[in-house]
């Protein structure tokens, strides 16, 4: 059951004190914390819900909570997954997609099922390769690009057996 | 050892050979160059003085003395090229580094860095900034825009509406930064953009600087009644600066569009195998 009305209420409680600044208790802000984190989970169930009902089909949707420390365990682990980049704005932006994945050559293809330019950057801090792509997103709404690791094959032998896909 | 540059085709930004700081910024297509140094500093938090017995802490910004020091006068580099990013890994200490970064087709450098845990083994407690100094001459104003509303101009040492007199010389120049800071000469601007709150200043003509964590080991007295330091050994942030330099004319549409892409960015989601298949009602 989605519910974003548990992350309003952490919201509310936390701008009402001021909870970013650093002005509490330490108790207090871990409490803020645990508000933030519990309305969260409901939130991902709601979009879960809402991306299926716009694809008409569930699925099993991963939101990486920690992709700006360059951790994901899904993409580190997974041979083949879908990358839904949502556009908030009004207007179409391109994006580069940074993803940490394992070492390896990938597969990138876009909406329209044409192969999108790829790299991979070796991150010294993390110790983590990052997977870089870039992805163009229409005005309000979402593109999907599907990912598939390819090792050290040509990455042309497997662009058949992708389907082709386009959200918007 | 040969100067590091990273270059796309709006942008070229270059290192010191010697030191590894980010050194010049060129805008190519608009034969734009500015020399930028940026590196990071910290103020000695205050713990009171003779002149008043106000500590730094949560609530006040109170540095010991107007001079930062160099977190280092010195970053170790790792340069890396490909097709669609160029980046220049930086390492200052253990703890701080930055990601300096241009990707294809983009006319603003950005540049992530990472702080903390911020080492407090002397018992002095630390507030970091990251600096940039250009030769541009602001004659003591920049550009902060406050409150979430419009940008605002301000004057160092100074108030529009009443007299001033300055008693803290760092602290009384700081000004809340939401979402950009920026300075210009009337020919060039050098903008900022944030991705998150944060206090900034110029301290002196041509110079910004932008406050990214501090570990404080007194209580400044304000009801909190606890220091501003994470348990254990401290804790550490991420995030990002944009840097737009740009004529004075232009730069209001480059750096509106892009705080736009920035706070309002594309989110992502992942899904297993090959994804849902697409309806078109």
């Amino acid at each position: 059951h989605g519910d974003s009305s548990p992350l309003n209420q952490a919201m509310a409680v936390l701008q009402h004190h001021d909870a970013v600044s650093g002005t509490s208790k330490q108790h207090v802000a871990d409490d803020y914390a645990r508000q933030l984190a519990a309305g969260w989970g409901p939130c991902e169930v709601l979009l879960s819900n809402a991306l299926a009902k716009l694809s008409g089909s569930k699925e099993t949707f991963l939101f990486c909570r920690d992709l700006n420390i360059s951790i994901c365990p899904f993409s580190q682990t997974s041979e083949r997954f879908q990358v839904l980049v949502y556009n908030p704005l009004g207007r179409k932006v391109d994006r580069m997609v940074r993803l940490p994945v394992r070492k390896g050559l990938f597969l990138i293809k876009d909406p329209g099922n044409n192969t999108v330019p790829s790299t991979v950057v070796e991150l010294t801090s993390s110790g983590n390769p990052e997977l870089l792509f870039p992805a163009l997103v229409p005005a309000l709404g979402f593109s999907v690009y599907s990912v598939t690791r390819v090792s050290d094959q040509n990455p042309q032998t497997r662009s058949q057996h992708s389907r082709p896909q386009k959200y918007s | 050892s040969p100067v590091l540059s990273i270059k796309n085709e709006y942008l070229r930004a270059s290192f010191h050979p010697d030191t590894g700081l980010l050194s010049m910024i060129e805008v190519l297509d608009r034969k734009l160059t500015l020399p930028v140094n940026q590196a990071f500093f910290w103020y000695n938090a205050s713990v009171g003085d003779k002149r008043s017995s106000q500590a730094s802490g949560a609530y006040i910004f109170r540095p010991s003395q107007q001079w930062p020091f160099p977190v280092s006068h010195l970053a170790r580099t790792r340069l890396v090229k490909t097709a669609l990013v160029q980046e220049v890994h930086q390492n200052f200490t253990a703890w701080c580094s930055q990601v300096v970064r241009l990707y294809s087709g983009q006319r603003h450098l950005e540049l992530e860095w990472t702080v903390g845990p911020i080492p407090v083994g002397d018992k002095w407690g630390k507030e970091i900034i990251s600096r940039f100094d250009t030769p541009l001459e602001t004659g003591g104003v920049f550009f902060t825009d406050s409150n979430g509303r419009e940008v605002l101009e301000r004057r160092r040492d100074y108030r529009p509406s009443w007299k001033l007199n300055q008693t803290e010389p760092v602290a009384g120049n700081y000004y809340p930064v939401n979402s950009r800071i920026y300075i210009t000469d009337g020919k060039m601007q050098l903008t900022v953009l944030t991705d998150r709150s944060q206090g900034g200043s110029s301290m002196s003509d041509g110079s910004l600087e932008l406050m990214v964590h501090r570990r404080l080991l007194k209580d400044d007295g304000r009801g909190v009644g606890e220091a501003l330091q994470e348990p254990g050994s401290g804790g550490w942030v991420r995030g990002r600066h944009l840097l737009l330099l740009d004529t004075a004319r232009e730069a209001a549409a480059e750096h509106r569009l892009l705080a736009e892409k920035e706070l309002l960015a594309p989110q992502l989601v992942l899904a297993p195998g090959q994804g849902p298949s697409y309806h078109h009602d």
